[in-house]
Order: structure tokens, then C-alpha cells, then sequence
């Protein structure tokens, strides 16, 4: 799954996300990908956030939502994804997944639930100091 | 770190970002840049969980999910459980600009989509036909299924519920990080 966020010079926020979903899903099935706030959430007074993982679960807490809320009351890009991971983490301890967030100022963090094999999540990032995309790489 | 524009995306998917970030150098505006970076992974299969041929469902057939938000006016255009038609995040575009809505779902969606001038196209590919046959070889494992019978840990469907039966759900452990959202 893609999730991205784009904020422009101006401070607009834009967020979109694409994906084929679970594999051997039952038909019908949708993650959360596509559903606002889950998936993604945007919000130029405040910035934008996108999730990915296992969708069944994380869109029940709304975690891009509640991202971009926390950086509303200022919190930090990196602190308001791993808030909005542990929320999910005290119900789901070994979920799958992983949180993006941006705020107006180009500030941008990600969070990730460590699980056996998941140790690390990987981002992309381009500004004008990269002037092309970078790899990151957050510790879970 | 912070300066802007910037462009951010989940996982490892450089195309992407770089789609985004020209279409910014090019003078368009954030929605165009999201929409296009998201489109470069449906053109390319992004790790095969994103675009078409990924995925399959339950009956082997790859269903698309997307969704673009703008910041400034909270509009908002979704589509889930889309068949049959590859650029997702172009018909979630379409939804916010020409509908009143929010998120159209399943074939209504398609023939939305169709209605859009999207191009109708079978959206399977020779990985999805793959992981659906091996599937089916194991017994349908890993399925998402519980409380039903016969037992889903064990064999395919067609299932009934069981409530009688509450035989453990399938250890999380076995879930498989390449299969998510």
C-alpha cells in the first residue's frame, strides 16, 4: 500500500493512498486504506498523515485522524504517529503497521509496531534539501 | 528538516515520490502531485501491494482501494473494492470532483468509474493467478475466516457459521506482513 502526503510551498496539504488490499481478503472486503482519516487524513491547518498495515484492525482507531489532531495541539510529526500507534497497540500488542505524519512546516516523522520480523519501516522523503527522494528508515 | 514543498510516502517507493515531486517542479498543484505519485505505484505494482495483479481475493480476483484528500477544503473522493479498473486513485479523484460524495464502493463504483471514462480491464496478472492457485493447493491457508465450518484452519470454503464451534482463531503469528494495506 501507498500512502502519501504533499504539502506545498504554501502550506496546502494533500494526501491520497492506493492499494490492492489483503491478500485471499473474502470479497468485498475493504481496508483502510480508503477510508478518510484511516488511510489518510489531511488537513492544512495542521498537516497530513498516512497509515499502512493491517488495515482490519488499524482503521478502527482512525490513527491518521488522531495524527493530525495531536499535531493541532502541537505535537510533533514523530510523537504524533507513535501515539497513534501505541493507541492501537494496547489492544492489538502485534499488529502490523505503520504511520506517516507531516506537519505545515514540512516537519515529518513516521512510527512503526515492532513485531518479529517488522523491526524497521522504511519512508521516502523529498524536500528542497533532498531535492530527490530519500530513504528513511524508522526503528519500530 | 523542515522546509517545504514537501512529498512523503510510506515504504521504500522511490518512483513514486519522485512522480510527486516533479509534478510539484512542474507547476501543479499538491492534489495533482499525490495523485500522481499514488498512480505511479498502481503503474508499477508497487511490491505487489499496490495496482492491479496483486491481492487476490478469496475468488482470485485483485479489488482496489484509494482515496485523495484536500487539505484546504476537506473534500474528500474514495473508492473501495473497485474491479476491473487499474488507476484507482484516478477514479477516488473523479468521486471528489464530480460527485457530491465520499466514497463509492464495489461494481457500482466500476460502472462509475466506466461512466468517468475510466477503461474497464481485467485487473489479474500472472502473480495473482499464481498466489490464488498455490492458495487453493494449501488448503485455502491463510484465510481470514472464524467460527465457521468446515474448519477454516484446515479447509477451503464454502463455510457456515458454527457457533458452537470456537475453535481458536488462526494464530496472528502466522499473518503475512506482505499482505496489508
Amino acid at each position: 500500500t501507498i500512502g502519501m502526503i504533499v504539502i506545498g510551498k504554501n502550506g496546502h496539504v494533500a494526501a491520497a493512498t492506493s492499494t490492492n488490499g489483503a491478500t485471499h481478503k473474502i470479497p468485498g472486503r475493504v481496508g483502510d486504506s480508503p477510508v478518510a482519516g484511516a488511510g489518510a487524513y489531511a488537513d492544512s491547518t495542521a498537516g497530513g498523515a498516512a497509515a499502512t498495515g493491517d488495515g482490519d484492525i488499524m482503521m478502527r482507531f482512525l490513527p491518521s485522524f488522531l495524527a493530525v489532531d495531536l499535531m493541532r495541539n502541537g505535537a510533533q510529526p514523530t510523537a504524533a504517529c507513535e501515539m497513534a500507534i501505541s493507541r492501537i497497540k494496547k489492544y492489538y500488542p502485534d499488529f502490523f503497521g505503520a504511520v506517516i505524519c507531516a506537519n505545515t512546516t514540512g516537519g515529518y516523522g513516521a512510527a512503526c509496531n515492532k513485531r518479529p520480523g517488522f523491526s524497521q519501516f522504511p519512508f521516502m522523503v523529498v524536500n528542497p534539501q533532498t531535492n530527490k527522494p530519500q530513504l528513511h528508515k524508522v526503528d519500530c | 528538516q523542515a522546509s517545504l514543498p514537501l512529498v512523503i510516502n510510506t515504504w521504500h517507493f522511490e518512483n513514486a515520490a519522485s512522480a510527486a515531486w516533479s509534478s510539484l517542479q512542474m507547476g501543479g498543484s499538491v492534489l495533482d502531485a499525490v495523485e500522481r505519485g499514488c498512480a505511479q505505484c498502481e503503474l508499477e505494482q508497487c511490491d505487489g501491494s499496490v495496482g492491479f495483479g496483486g491481492s487476490p481475493d478469496e475468488r482470485g480476483e485483485s479489488t482496489l482501494d484509494a482515496m485523495i484528500m484536500n487539505g484546504n477544503t476537506m473534500e474528500v473522493g474514495a473508492v473501495g473494492d473497485l474491479r476491473r479498473v487499474k488507476n484507482a486513485v484516478g477514479v477516488a479523484r473523479a468521486v471528489m470532483e464530480y460527485t457530491e460524495h465520499t466514497f463509492i464502493v464495489g461494481e457500482s463504483a466500476t460502472i462509475f468509474a466506466q461512466n468517468m471514462g475510466f477503461k474497464s480491464e481485467d485487473l489479474s496478472a500472472n502473480q495473482s493467478i499464481a498466489i490464488f492457485s498455490k492458495w487453493l493447493q494449501s488448503n485455502c491457508q491463510p484465510n481470514y475466516r472464524k467460527h465457521v465450518f468446515p474448519d477454516p484452519s484446515k479447509s477451503c470454503g464454502p463455510y457456515k457459521p458454527n457457533a458452537k464451534s470456537r475453535q481458536p482463531k488462526h494464530p496472528k503469528g502466522n499473518f503475512d506482513p506482505s499482505s496489508h494495506d
